[in-house]
């Protein structure tokens, strides 16, 4: 473990745990892509296979265990809560996340380490979670006013793989040079779809004013 | 193992 690692995983809990506190505080997920949230469950389904019958350490464990519990519940809330579920913006998240599942599949089909269910699933969940923001960035860029808690969440969010992308600059260096491709270029994917983002974000960070995604 | 090198993040 490293300090951007840790970094990583502490800006990951900490935009889930913001996007939690927006839904049970607000009683709203106006803003959110239930889509998004869906990906997210199956990265962490499939990324987390060998949740018990690997075990690396307590953190390890724990935090596959939150993870796995705050992204299921946010989406039975998105889906299920009586009240939140009417504030989900149905029409405007109509982005088909099969159309990025099924090509991440097939390419871990293709490109893994080695041919066993657990790592072509592992390497799906790393493919996916690379594309699985689009859902949720198209779904900003239809709703005209992003309110703070939204824009922070999607901000931490992309501020996670960034860390790690540091994490593994810092890994290589001092763990004899191992390469790691597939993470590696997924991450660098993953966090280039923030590139726009960001810039908007730290625009209106800066200039004070409401965040707003160009149409 | 490089394997398990791999696989202790989350």
């Amino acid at each position: 473990m490293n300090v951007f690692r840790l970094a990583g995983d502490m800006t990951h809990l900490l935009s889930i745990i913001i996007l939690l506190l927006k839904i049970r505080a607000t009683k709203s997920c106006t803003g959110i892509s239930l889509k998004t949230q869906e990906l997210y469950v199956i990265v962490f389904l499939t990324r987390y296979l060998d949740l018990f019958t690997k075990y690396i350490s307590f953190y390890n464990t724990t935090m596959k265990l939150v993870f796995l519990g705050t992204s299921i519940s946010i989406v039975w809330y998105m889906r299920y809560h009586k009240v939140v579920k009417q504030t989900y913006n149905k029409d405007q998240d109509t982005f088909r996340h099969y159309f990025l599942a099924i090509p991440c599949f097939l390419l871990a089909l293709l490109i893994h380490h080695e041919f066993t269910v657990i790592e072509v699933l592992w390497t799906f969940s790393i493919y996916l979670e690379a594309v699985a923001i689009l859902p949720q960035l198209v779904l900003l860029q239809r709703s005209r006013n992003i309110d703070n808690l939204t824009g922070n969440y999607v901000f931490l969010l992309g501020a996670y793989r960034a860390l790690y992308l540091v994490n593994w600059v810092y890994r290589y260096f001092t763990e004899n040079h191992l390469v790691r491709w597939i993470p590696w270029l997924s991450g660098l994917v993953q966090t280039t779809l923030y590139a726009d983002f960001f810039y908007y974000y730290i625009k209106s960070w800066k200039n004070n004013e409401k965040l707003q995604l160009p149409a | 193992s490089e394997e398990e090198a791999t696989k202790d993040e989350l």
